[in-house]
């Protein structure tokens, strides 16, 4: 792993007072190729090595610490520095009942992660309404609802002949009937290069203005992380993000790519396909694992 | 930063840059540029235009497997769908069996995913607009005797291909892996030498645990075949040309959008091509 690789790297850094610049260029090394290995995006590696590099030069080695102790520690709290802080939650500040937004790319997790979100804040109290407005995917409407009869949450009766925006207004109309104060909605899956359906996702922010709107992130993700969440970001201005499939070996470097890109917070991680498998976002988990 | 004796430092800056953001990984771009370094002269090397040539030229036979079509030789002509989660198994089966049945064949499918909240209801959305029967059981019931039940209804209604849907699951979860080997047991028991077809889905958006993921479904049951999907979007797929190189196991057909139609046979030039756009 990254602290056993470097250790060798740094070892030479013992004897000398100081971290300089071409002495750590190996160290440097290291951990640009460990974080590309962890799928983090090309640029986003390149700005977080040189913070390191501003970081580290001229640091006096220490007493406490061996040199390479050291560097492992400016990597590793760096890392920690750009993931955020440890998540609070969801915000829900508004008139009930408040609408949160699940949004991403095509099976991405959103409509699974819609039912964990629920059964999170039933169990905090709140007591949350369901709807899809996946009018496109076979049999999406039918998983939410199963999703939903799972977590014991109402959940709307969606006709997919209806409009997006129609059926999440009339949701928050029927969430009110009922007494609830949280209203979450999946959206289909789409291409953030998709024009039309970018837009939708513009029409239903605008018509049932979401204290939240989450985007739903894959952990496996690739080098397109950044340029997918910085889409849905700029259309949407997104406020927060959950990752998903992090119950898997996948080293996450997506999360990194995508905090870098939206300075978005990570509010979840999914850890499972049962409605369960659904935790608060730590930094300090996601750095060691990048960190391999 | 690799150690590179002959390629001036722009060249392999820009020609590290695209491979990385291809999701090529840092194993296999390490490989091409050493390759490139093996086989060009220092005066080619200093050459951006025959670089990428070069690059060009051996990603593609990196992903030209060399392997015969798919031959649909034996009645049912059983294909095995596998990968993790959400990556476009039970969509990609409804676009080959539409695909299939355009070619004159009687296909079946199995709803192999007992799990998933709505995954037979799912598949069986494809099936009706396909004009294909679908054989699926009760949530939650062992997806072993499911798709032995639909293969025995394939042979009784002289199928010419079933194609059998399987649950996602992550590569890392042992139980859920020995499921899938229970499950290709069962299809040989049914059918000696099945399942003919073992084809792992990938998505096009994964970064570097698509590796772990082709050698896990790979050790465990042997695939046959490759489909990477999504490659309507923005991600290039890069990690495919490792894998292949490494499992030689074909990309037979790769996914572009989420209609029945949206289904091609691989090319290894247009991938090639799209990779340096
Ligand atoms: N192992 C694991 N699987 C997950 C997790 N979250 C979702 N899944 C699975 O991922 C697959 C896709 O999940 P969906 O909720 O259908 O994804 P989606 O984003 O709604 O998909 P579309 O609506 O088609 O865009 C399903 O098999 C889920 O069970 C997770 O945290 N861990
Ligand atoms: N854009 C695009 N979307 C695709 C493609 N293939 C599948 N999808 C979408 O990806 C999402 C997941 O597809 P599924 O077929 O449910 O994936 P799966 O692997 O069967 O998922 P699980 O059974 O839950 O593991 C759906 O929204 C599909 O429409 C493709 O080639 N391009
Ligand atoms: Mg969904
Ligand atoms: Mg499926």
């Amino acid at each position: 792993n990254l602290t056993e690789k470097l250790s060798g790297v740094v070892k030479r850094l013992r004897g000398e007072g100081k971290i300089t610049e071409s002495n750590i260029q190996e160290a440097i090394k290291e951990v640009k190729l460990s974080l590309l290995e962890a799928d983090v995006n090309f640029n986003v590696v390149k700005n977080f090595v040189d913070a390191v590099t501003r970081r580290a030069l001229g640091t006096e080695v220490l007493g406490s610490l061996t040199p390479d102790q050291q560097f492992i520690k400016i990597v590793h709290d760096e890392l920690i520095n750009m993931m955020g802080k440890d998540s609070t939650g969801v915000e829900l500040s508004g008139k009930p009942p408040v609408a949160i937004m699940m949004v991403g790319l095509q099976g991405s997790g959103k409509t699974t992660s819609a039912g964990k979100l629920a059964r999170y804040l039933q169990i905090n109290k709140r007591k949350p309404y369901l709807v899809s407005c996946d009018i496109y995917r076979p049999a999406a409407i039918e998983q939410l609802k199963k999703v939903a009869l799972t977590v014991g949450v109402p959940a709307f009766d969606t006709n997919p002949q209806d409009k997006p925006v129609d059926i999440c207004r009339a949701a928050i109309g029927q969430a009110l009937v009922k007494g609830c104060d949280v209203v979450i909605i999946d959206t289909a899956g789409r291409l953030h290069i998709d024009e039309e359906l970018m837009k939708e996702l513009e029409e239903i922010k605008a018509a049932v203005n979401p204290s939240e709107i989450l985007f739903v992130a894959d952990a496996m993700t690739g080098q397109e992380a950044v340029n997918v969440a910085s889409t849905f970001n700029q259309r949407l201005d997104i406020t927060g993000v959950v990752l998903t499939k992090m119950d898997g070996d996948a080293r996450g470097g997506a999360a990194l790519s995508v905090r870098a890109a939206t300075g978005k917070p990570i509010k979840f991680v999914g850890v499972g396909e049962k409605m369960d498998g659904f935790e608060l976002f730590h930094p300090d988990r996601i750095a060691s694992r990048i960190l391999g | 930063f690799f150690s590179s004796k002959s390629l001036t430092k722009e060249n392999m800056d820009a020609i590290e840059e695209v491979l990385f953001t291809s999701d090529v990984g840092v194993k296999t771009s390490q490989r091409l540029l050493d390759f490139l370094n093996e086989n060009l002269s220092n005066k080619e090397l200093e050459d951006a235009g025959k670089m990428r040539d070069a690059l060009k030229q051996r990603i593609k036979e990196m992903v030209k497997v060399d392997v015969p079509p798919v031959a649909f030789d034996k009645k049912p002509y059983i294909i095995m769908i596998v990968g993790v989660n959400g990556v476009g198994k039970t969509t990609t089966i409804g676009k080959l069996g539409a695909k299939y049945r355009a070619l004159g064949k009687t296909v079946l499918f199995a709803a192999g995913d007992t799990f998933r909240a709505a995954a037979s209801e799912q598949i069986e959305v494809w099936g009706e607009r396909a004009g294909i029967q679908v054989v699926s059981g009760q949530e939650g019931s062992d997806p072993a005797a499911v798709i032995y039940d639909a293969i025995s209804a394939a042979k009784a209604k002289d199928i010419d291909i079933v194609i059998a849907d399987t649950a996602g699951r992550l590569h890392t979860k042992l139980p859920l892996m020995e499921e899938l080997k229970k499950v290709k047991r069962v299809c040989n028991k049914a059918v000696e030498g099945s399942p003919h077809e073992i084809f792992l889905v990938l998505d096009a958006n994964t970064g570097q645990n698509a590796i772990s993921q082709a050698k896990e479904f790979n050790d465990a049951l042997g695939i046959t075949g490759i489909i990477l999907t999504k490659l309507d979007g923005t991600a290039k797929g890069g990690v495919i040309i490792g894998i292949c190189d490494e499992l030689k196991k074909p990309v037979r057909y790769i996914g572009i959008g989420e209609s029945v139609e949206d289904l091609r046979d691989f090319d290894p030039d247009e991938f090639v091509n799209a990779l340096f756009e």
